[in-house]
């Protein structure tokens, strides 16, 4: 089982490489569990490893392997944003 | 592969290099071939796509419009850039995509890494062309094989023989063109050529360098999230960042006061969980210390700790100790046996017991030596065991390791350099038998 403290490491390293929107102090808004679920998933598949959506150890693993500091997914949020413009 | 939507408008580009790696951290890399690596690594990408790199020298001073379209420097921590680097492991390296800021283009290496030309630690070629493909343009790439992938792989291989994988000249084409009909360009006459092999290692006539990395330390232990390595009337000490605080030992009776005058061994150290007290045992007896102060009323005997083996015998003496951080209980190994406590509520109450059914086999810890020099918790409450100049990881909570091959202490705790290859190790416990690795 994943302590919280891995927990909240694991959703910052999800932030930081751009697989969550970063967090929005105006808004406080809280990463839904779904949304947490599918970045965990979509980073699982970006590095080559089975897709569980749960932080398992092989997931654990490639969070703390030594790596490029930029982001893989570049530009999350403005897509989003500009999606609810479209809307 | 995937492209960051910038690239540079021109094909002929300025390139410096800022600062070197620091050599106490870095001591295999010169000048000249961190210059020859960087040069290689460039020559890459202009294998494949009709781009010019033209080295231009650095401005150590820093200047900010000086050194052309990419400048490369090795920078540690906050440096300038909203970007900080994190100490040794983690972020290695970054660049700016290219653009018209000041610092697109920009590289920076983290200079707490250990930086090599070698297959051992941070091989800078392989990272060098990682990051001028951000420089170029490219962002990260999910294919593999790719250099563009965002974890660090390993060497590459003979530089000046490297070919980018089919994803990376693909993508760089894209933002630049074909080059000759994807010809390897003519070799520049100028650029060097590298050393087949990693230079020598320095060699060091310091005694203590000796000392420090040919392992085998006395007692080994976290306090306060620095790691302490006990070797006769000395230690070392590495704090959080990985960083070592002297590579020069400090003499034990100098800061921790209160042991007798002549100790020159420490058979295990820990820092209790529930106040925050350090325990110190050697031979037979053990203090309690406050910070670095020994408590009044100590030595006491070892025999308080109720340590017994299964023929009733009392134990005289600790190999190692430590708190496993996945359920907070304390162990004590000797003789090839290991107890449990649990120290929650004690505090310094004199008589202690261990848990029922201790003690148990060292061997229940697979892989592992069965006399082990000391035990730490480290990291996400990971379980280190250190032996001569080795050590081995337990993730959390387990009793099992992915991989039993043991890492070097030197090389990873106390600035060592690599040791020269030789054959596979033998396992630890059985020496008779091989192992093999993935070329082997």
């Amino acid at each position: 089982p994943v302590v919280p403290d891995q927990y909240s490491r694991a959703v910052d390293w999800l932030s930081r490489y751009g697989y969550l929107p970063p967090p929005d102090p105006r808004t406080s808004k809280l990463q839904t569990k779904e949304g947490i679920e599918e970045a965990i998933r979509v980073m699982q598949r970006f590095g080559g490893i089975q897709e569980t959506g749960v932080i398992d150890s092989e997931t654990v693993k490639l969070m703390s392997t030594p790596r490029c500091s930029l982001p893989d997914i570049v530009g999350r949020m403005d897509l989003r944003r500009r999606r609810r413009r479209k809307r | 592969y995937a492209l960051s939507g910038l690239r540079w408008h021109k094909t002929d580009l300025t390139w410096s290099i800022h600062s070197y790696p620091s050599p106490s951290i870095s001591p295999s890399l010169s000048k000249d071939l961190v210059n020859s690596i960087m040069r290689y690594g460039f020559k890459a990408w202009s294998d494949v796509a009709p781009l010019k790199f033209h080295q231009l020298p650095g401005d150590s001073s820093g200047g900010a419009t000086a050194g052309g379209d990419i400048r490369v420097s090795f920078a540690s921590l906050l440096h300038d850039d909203g970007y900080p680097f994190d100490g040794r492991g983690g972020t290695l390296a970054h660049a700016f995509f290219p653009g018209r800021d000041e610092v697109a283009g920009d590289t920076h290496f983290d200079d707490h890494e250990i930086w090599s030309y070698g297959v051992i630690k941070n091989n800078l070629f392989t990272v060098a062309v990682h990051e001028f493909g951000h420089a170029l343009g490219l962002s990260h790439s999910s294919s593999d094989p790719s250099i563009m992938r965002p974890y660090y792989q390993g060497p590459v291989g003979d530089v000046s023989t490297f070919k980018l994988p089919m994803d990376d000249r693909l993508a760089i084409q894209q933002l630049y063109g074909v080059k000759d009909a994807d010809r390897p360009g003519v070799v520049d006459p100028n650029l060097p050529r590298l050393p087949s092999r990693p230079p020598p290692k320095p060699t060091h006539s310091d005694p203590s360098f000796h000392e420090r990395c040919q392992g085998g330390f006395d007692a080994i232990a976290n306090i306060r999230g620095e790691v302490f390595f006990f070797k006769g009337s000395q230690f070392w000490r590495t704090q959080r960042d990985g960083s070592l605080v002297s590579l020069n030992p400090a003499q034990i009776k100098n800061f921790w006061r209160g042991l007798p005058p002549g100790t020159n061994k420490i058979d295990a150290v820990y820092e209790r969980k529930s106040d925050s007290k350090i325990i110190f045992f050697i031979g037979s007896e053990y203090w309690v210390f406050k910070d670095t102060e020994a408590m009044a009323g100590y030595p006491r005997p070892l025999s308080e700790w109720g340590m017994r083996r299964k023929n009733g015998q009392l134990v005289d003496r600790v190999d190692a100790a430590f708190i496993w951080a996945h359920n907070g209980k304390t162990y004590l190994f000797s003789g090839g046996e290991y107890w449990r406590f649990d120290e929650s509520r004690k505090g310094d109450q004199a008589t202690r017991q261990p848990d029922l059914d201790y003690p148990r086999k060292n061997k229940l810890w697979e892989g592992i030596p069965l006399h082990m020099d000391d035990v730490i918790s480290w990291g996400e409450g990971d379980a280190y065991f250190f032996k001569d100049n080795s050590y081995w990881v337990f993730m959390k909570g387990r009793l099992t390791q992915d991989a039993v091959t043991p890492k070097s202490i030197g090389e990873d705790w106390l600035r060592c350099p690599a040791p020269p290859s030789t054959s596979t190790a033998a396992s630890p416990r059985f020496p008779q038998e091989c192992r093999c690795d993935l070329k082997g």
